[in-house]
C-alpha cells in the first residue's frame, strides 16, 4: 500500500533531521507510481503531483513526527476533493419524461447499467422504460428485453430496420401515452473516433430531450480514458459518470482522470451483474482504492 | 554532430511517457528503456533513428513466439474462450469460427454461458453467421454439461474443432473462477488433452488489471495464449508487454473490429508499430 511505501521511503530519510524538498520529491516518486499502477492518467498524475508538492512542503511536512502518514492524508484528501463534488444524484427534467441515454464504449456495460438504473429509480417511486436503441450488436435488443422482463420493467424497442435515433423519439411519445416519467436510452457500444456513430448520438439528442447523458465506464478502463471521454463529451456533453465493474480489483483510476480532466461527476458504482448491483458513487471509498 | 539526432535524456523520457501513455506499465516501461540504454551503449548507437529501430526491433522479438497459430489436435480439438466480462468473448468466436474455416477445419460453437441475458442468443447469431452449428442448453444449465454435449456432437458429426464460450467472470469471483476450473478438468476427462487451447481475451482499452487477470486465469485453468480484442480503439493494449514477462504468454490473434472478419494472426512488428503511431 502506498503508506507501506512511504514509510520505507521516510525512514531511509529519517536519520537525515529536517527533510528538505529534494526528499520531498523522493515521497513523491512514490506517489507517482501509486498512482500509474491505479490507471490514472500520465498528464493527470503530474497535475496531482505538482498539487501535492505543493500542499507538502506548504504543510510543513518535512517537520513532521510521521511525515509518511501526513503525505498519504495529503494525497487522500486531494483525491477525494477531486473525485468528489458535482451532482451526484440523477437530474430529473422540467417536466416528464426524464430522458437519460447510456453511452460509452463497446463492453464497458451499459446495457446491464440501463436495468440497474431501471431498477433503482422504480424504487424511488418512477415509472421507467428502458429503451433498446443498440440495433447493431447480434441480441442486444434480446439482452435488454429479457433484462427488462426480469425487473418487470417495460422495454421499447421496434423490428430490424429502424434507426436508433427514431427509435428514441417513438420511445419518448410512447412514454408520454404510458405516463412513464422515466426513460433510459441504451445505446451501442462506439469507439469516439467513429465519426458516423459519434454522430448519430448527436441524432438522438436532436430529437429527444435528454437530461442527463452517462458515460459508462468500464473500473478497468487504462490511460485512454480521459481522450475517450473527452472526445464523448465534445459531441454530446456528459453530465455522469457510471463506474462499473468496481466488484473486481481494478483499481478504478481511470474515474479520477475522468473527473479531473472533463469535470464530469460519478454518479453511480456497478458492482456486480445483478439488476440490484448498483450503488451510489463514494468518493473516499475510491479514493483509498486508487491509492491501493 | 547534429544536435537534433543525438539521444539525449530528453529521448528516453519522451518514450517513457509513450509507452506508460500505451498502459505498458511503469515498471515494465522501466525495464524495456533500461535494456535500449544498454542496447544503445553496447552497439554503440549514435542517432535516435538508430535507437529508435533498435527498440522496436527490441519490443517486436520480447512479443513473438515460435509456436506458430493454434494447437490443434485429431480427432477434435477443444478450445475454450475465457476472459473477464465484456473483453469479446463471443464476438471473438464467431470471427474464429470463420478463420478456421477458411482454413480447413469444420467447427462447432459450445454455447457455455449459461447465465448472462441473452448469452446463447448472441452465440447463435454469430453461429449463423459463420455457418457453423451451435450446441446449446437451457439458461441455467451447467456449463460442463453443454461443453460435454458439445464434444459429442463433433466426435458424432466429425467436426474437429469445438469453440467454447464461457461466461464473463471477474477473477476476483472464487465460485465463477472454481467454475472455470471444474470445467477445464471435466472437458480433459471426456476429450484427452482437451482444452487444447485455453484462451484468454484481453481487451486492448484495459489497464493494469489485465495482468492481474492473467495470472489468477492462468492459475484455474491452462492458459495457452492471448486474443487481444478492440485494437482498432486508440488503446495500444501494452500490457501484453508485462503479462508476456510475467507469464510467458504467446499472443495467438488480434481483434480489429466488430465484424466478423476483424481477426488476425499476431504480428508482433505490426503490433509494436501501432504503439509508435
Ligand atoms: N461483475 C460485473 N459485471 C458487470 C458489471 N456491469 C456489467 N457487467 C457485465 O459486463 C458484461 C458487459 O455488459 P453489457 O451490459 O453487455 O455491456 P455493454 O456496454 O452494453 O456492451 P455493448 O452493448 O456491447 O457495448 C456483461 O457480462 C455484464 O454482466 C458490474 O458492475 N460488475
Ligand atoms: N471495436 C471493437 N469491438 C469489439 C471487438 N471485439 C468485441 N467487440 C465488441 O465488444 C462488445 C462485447 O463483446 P462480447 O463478445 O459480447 O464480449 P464478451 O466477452 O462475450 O462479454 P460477456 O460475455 O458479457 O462477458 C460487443 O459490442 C462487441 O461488438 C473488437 O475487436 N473491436
Ligand atoms: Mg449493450
Ligand atoms: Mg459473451
Amino acid at each position: 500500500a502506498l503508506s507501506d511505501r512511504l514509510e520505507g521511503v521516510f525512514s531511509k530519510l529519517r536519520g537525515k533531521g529536517k527533510l528538505s524538498e529534494a526528499d520531498v520529491d523522493i515521497a513523491l516518486r512514490e506517489v507517482r507510481l501509486a498512482l500509474l499502477e491505479a490507471d490514472v492518467n500520465f498528464k493527470v498524475v503530474k497535475d496531482v503531483q505538482n498539487r501535492i508538492r505543493e500542499k507538502t512542503i506548504g504543510e510543513h511536512v518535512m517537520e513532521s513526527l510521521t511525515p509518511a502518514q501526513h503525505v498519504v492524508k495529503i494525497v487522500h484528501d486531494e483525491l477525494v476533493e477531486l473525485l468528489g463534488g458535482g451532482q451526484r444524484r440523477l437530474e430529473m427534467a422540467g417536466s416528464p419524461p426524464t430522458v437519460v441515454m447510456l453511452v460509452g464504449l463497446q463492453g464497458s456495460g451499459k446495457t446491464t447499467s440501463a436495468a440497474k438504473l431501471a431498477l433503482h429509480m422504480r424504487k424511488q417511486g418512477r415509472r421507467p422504460l428502458l429503451v433498446a436503441a443498440d440495433v447493431y450488436r447480434p441480441a442486444a435488443i434480446d439482452q435488454l428485453t429479457q433484462l427488462g422482463k426480469q425487473l418487470s420493467v417495460p422495454v421499447y424497442s421496434e423490428p430490424a430496420g429502424a434507426k436508433p435515433p427514431d427509435i428514441c423519439a417513438n420511445a419518448v411519445k410512447k412514454a408520454r401515452e404510458d405516463a412513464d416519467d422515466l426513460v433510459i436510452l441504451d445505446t451501442a457500444g462506439r469507439l469516439q473516433i467513429n465519426h458516423e456513430l459519434m454522430a448519430e448520438l448527436e441524432q438522438i439528442k436532436a430529437r429527444v430531450p435528454v437530461t442527463e447523458t452517462l458515460f459508462v465506464a468500464d473500473a478497468m478502463t487504462g490511460q485512454e480514458a480521459v481522450n475517450v471521454a473527452q472526445e464523448f463529451h465534445s459531441h454530446v456533453p456528459l453530465t455522469g459518470l457510471i463506474l462499473t465493474k468496481m466488484d473486481g480489483d481494478a483499481r478504478g483510476g481511470a474515474a479520477l482522470s475522468i473527473r479531473a480532466v472533463t469535470g464530469v461527476p460519478v454518479k453511480f458504482v456497478g458492482i456486480g451483474e445483478k439488476a440490484d448491483a448498483l450503488e451510489p458513487f463514494y468518493p473516499d471509498r475510491v479514493a483509498s482504492r486508487i491509492l491501493g | 554532430f547534429n544536435r537534433k539526432t543525438e539521444i539525449t535524456e530528453e529521448f528516453y523520457e519522451e518514450l517513457e511517457e509513450l509507452l506508460i501513455q500505451a498502459d505498458v506499465g511503469v515498471m515494465t516501461t522501466q525495464r524495456l528503456i533500461e535494456a535500449l540504454r544498454e542496447r544503445v551503449e553496447d552497439d554503440n548507437i549514435r542517432a535516435i533513428d538508430g535507437a529508435r529501430e533498435a527498440f522496436r526491433d527490441e519490443m517486436a522479438g520480447f512479443l513473438e513466439d515460435e509456436s506458430e497459430g493454434l494447437r490443434l489436435a485429431q480427432p477434435v480439438s477443444l478450445l475454450l474462450i475465457v476472459g473477464v466480462n465484456g473483453v469479446g468473448k463471443t464476438t471473438t468466436i464467431g470471427k474464429l469460427a470463420t478463420y478456421l474455416k477458411g482454413a480447413g477445419h469444420s467447427v462447432l460453437l459450445a454455447a457455455g454461458d449459461t447465465f448472462r441475458a441473452a448469452a446463447i442468443e448472441q452465440l447463435q447469431a454469430w453461429g449463423s453467421r459463420a455457418g457453423v452449428p451451435v450446441i446449446a442448453h437451457q439458461p441455467g444449465s451447467d456449463p460442463s454439461a453443454v461443453i460435454f454435449d458439445a464434444i459429442a456432437a463433433a466426435e458424432a458429426r466429425g467436426v474437429d474443432v469445438v469453440l467454447a464460450d464461457t461466461a464473463g467472470r471477474l477473477h476476483t469471483k472464487f465460485n465463477l473462477m472454481e467454475e472455470l476450473r471444474k470445467v477445464s478438468s471435466v472437458a480433459g476427462k471426456r476429450l484427452p488433452g482437451a482444452p487444447h487451447e485455453v484462451l484468454l481475451i484481453v481487451d486492448a482499452t484495459s489497464g493494469q488489471n489485465a495482468l492481474i487477470q492473467a495470472k489468477q486465469f492462468t492459475e484455474v485453468s491452462p492458459v495457452t495464449g492471448l486474443i487481444v480484442t478492440k485494437l482498432d480503439s486508440t488503446a495500444k493494449g501494452g500490457i501484453v508487454f508485462a503479462i508476456r514477462d510475467e507469464l510467458g504468454l504467446p499472443i495467438k490473434f488480434v481483434g480489429t473490429g466488430e465484424k466478423i472478419s476483424d481477426l488476425a494472426p499476431f504480428d508482433a512488428g505490426r503490433f509494436v508499430g501501432g504503439l509508435f503511431d
